[in-house]
């Protein structure tokens, strides 16, 4: 799920 | 970040840097599924649209410049560059076999119905699958070079250590993605014969040769 509103990972 | 999720990175980025050196030191793709490489720099490309909308850390700007620059390379090394070494006769897997479903599952269950959020999940499905077309190769030449394996391996280990990170995020961050875990494990999972292998007989200086 996204944090903040986006993807963290690669 | 953690230290799963960063040797994780590093052994996709050794994965990488392990094919670039086999292609160029031997000026040969033998053995190489373009077909992979391909959806590999599919993978990435639709992962990796938010590069400029949104920004995470310089880590991870440049982590994916250098992953959609290098899946590139590697396919203009194949189809282009050592085309004559390109062995197509034996890099025959029906990728569109893989792509559909995909991108029907990608339309169906995701996280947010949104162009950006569907391309990517349609990227994190495909990545799990992507690698078959060159396990499928492997399997038909009967063989892989020492050199493959390796890069197999490290590609390989790249996703089973996100398994670890992403054990690690949901004790620790209350972070959980269960779409990106289930593609996962099935990727990982695609590997564990090729892992059999190598640890059995590449470790002990043997080639890889499967039941062709």
């Amino acid at each position: 799920v996204m944090l903040g509103g986006k993807h963290d990972e690669l | 970040m953690n230290i799963f999720r960063l040797v994780g990175d590093m052994s996709h980025l050794l994965a990488i840097i392990i094919l670039l050196m086999k292609m160029w030191k031997s000026r040969s793709v033998a053995g190489i599924s373009g077909k992979s490489q391909i959806l590999f720099a599919i993978v990435f490309t639709t992962r990796y649209l938010d590069l400029f909308t949104s920004f995470v850390s310089i880590y991870n700007t440049s982590m994916k410049v250098f992953f959609i620059g290098t899946s590139y390379v590697t396919v203009y090394f194949i189809y282009q560059h050592f085309k004559p070494t390109y062995d197509s006769n034996h890099d025959t897997f029906r990728v569109e076999f893989l792509i559909v479903p995909v991108g029907g599952l990608a339309f169906l269950v995701n996280h947010e119905f949104s162009l950006l959020e569907i391309l990517w999940t349609f990227s994190i499905y495909l990545e799990s699958v992507a690698i078959l077309p060159q396990l499928f190769m492997v399997s038909k030449t009967g063989e892989a070079e020492s050199i493959t394996s390796h890069y197999l391996f490290a590609l390989g280990s790249y996703r089973a250590l996100y398994l670890l990170n992403w054990i690690y995020r949901y004790y620790f961050e209350g972070f959980f993605d269960l779409i990106a875990v289930v593609a996962g494990c099935v990727q990982t999972i695609l590997y564990c014969d090729f892992f059999y292998l190598y640890i059995t007989k590449v470790l002990k200086g043997k080639k890889i040769s499967l039941p062709a």
